[in-house]
């Protein structure tokens, strides 16, 4: 019966995962791997290529995602997607028209901006997600807040790495391709950012998770007992403790020639604090070197006082 | 509660996408 139990726990997590996140790891893997036929990714290598991509994605259809049907049309607002709206505001991933840009200087931090809001509308998916792990809205209001503004970038990390390969990166829900060379072409500090996420994502994904594995390693972080100025911290380790147990017999069923695959795993987590810290650094060091950038507000709750 | 205004309102469920 436990395990029956635990089974049933890898079960609702996955659902969850598969309502609230867009872009699972097997569609993504489909794209990047050619097996999507017509509808391969456009491929932004250099600016021309950022210019046309905007185009690109106005000519297309929008994809209809299994999760968005179910949530607010105005959801798009912030996304990707909207970039596929003609006429709209934003454009790539929300970006400003790229087509009456200004100083190249810009361009960056028009990007940057648009990956914000992406960014910001994720929180929000990975928030719906939390709520879903059995016991979490039990828990302090106080302590769920800490475990997200924690746990939100950490989980957002891991949710990239099926988004890229050794080459690049899929962004706007699977309809661009951007290269990991491009990325490094931009100016300091925009050029380091994205560096260290495509280290970690190569070896993360030699682990070869799949989406289930995911959603269950997703709850293991957010309920980290350890985050700072937890007020009870009792619960949500017993709360881990449940979904751990539940991972590895997860992990045992779904890999069994995997030797050690959940301690590896486990020891991943210590590797993400490390990027989540030096990636909060960067973003400190803009706010004080690009005098045009706002932070969101909801990035900036999550960031001020993080590290 | 002030310094994560919009994070409490997430989730009581709040704040609708267009907020953000």
């Amino acid at each position: 019966p436990e395990a029956a139990d635990l089974r049933a726990l890898a079960r609702h997590l996955y659902e969850a995962y598969l309502k609230y996140f867009p872009l699972t790891k097997a569609k993504a893997r489909a794209i990047l791997s050619g097996k999507t036929g017509d509808n391969a990714p456009f491929v932004i290598h250099d600016m021309k290529s950022l210019m046309e991509g905007e185009q690109f994605i106005n000519c297309r259809q929008i994809p209809i995602l299994e999760h968005q049907q179910q949530t607010s049309a105005l959801t798009l607002g912030h996304g990707g997607i909207t970039a596929a709206h003609p006429g709209s505001e934003y454009g790539i991933m929300g970006m400003t028209s790229i087509g009456d840009q200004g100083p190249t200087d810009a361009v960056e931090l028009r990007f940057f901006q648009s990956c914000q809001s992406r960014s910001a509308e994720a929180v929000r998916e990975v928030t719906e997600f939390a709520k879903s792990i059995p016991g979490f809205i039990n828990l302090d209001l106080n302590d769920q807040v800490t475990l997200l503004k924690y746990g939100v970038i950490e989980v957002l990390i891991i949710m990239m790495s099926p988004l890229m390969n050794k080459d690049g990166t899929l962004i706007s829900y699977g309809q661009i391709f951007m290269t990991r060379e491009f990325l490094k072409s931009l100016r300091k500090p925009f050029c380091q950012m994205m560096e260290p996420k495509f280290e970690f994502s190569v070896k993360f994904n030699t682990l070869e998770l799949d989406d289930s594995d995911m959603a269950l390693f997703l709850a293991v972080i957010i309920l980290s007992g350890d985050r700072p100025g937890l007020l009870n911290v009792k619960p949500i380790e017993q709360l881990q403790e449940t979904v751990l147990h539940s991972l590895e017999l997860q992990l045992k069923l779904s890999h069994p020639d995997s030797l050690q695959l959940f301690a590896k795993l486990l020891q991943k987590m210590t590797d993400l604090r490390q990027i989540v810290t030096d990636h909060v650094h960067l973003i400190q060091l803009l706010k004080k070197t690009e005098v045009d950038m706002c932070l969101h507000p909801l990035l900036q709750e999550i960031m001020k006082d993080l590290y | 509660k002030e310094k994560h205004k919009i994070l409490h309102q997430l989730l009581q469920n709040s704040t609708s996408p267009v907020d953000l």
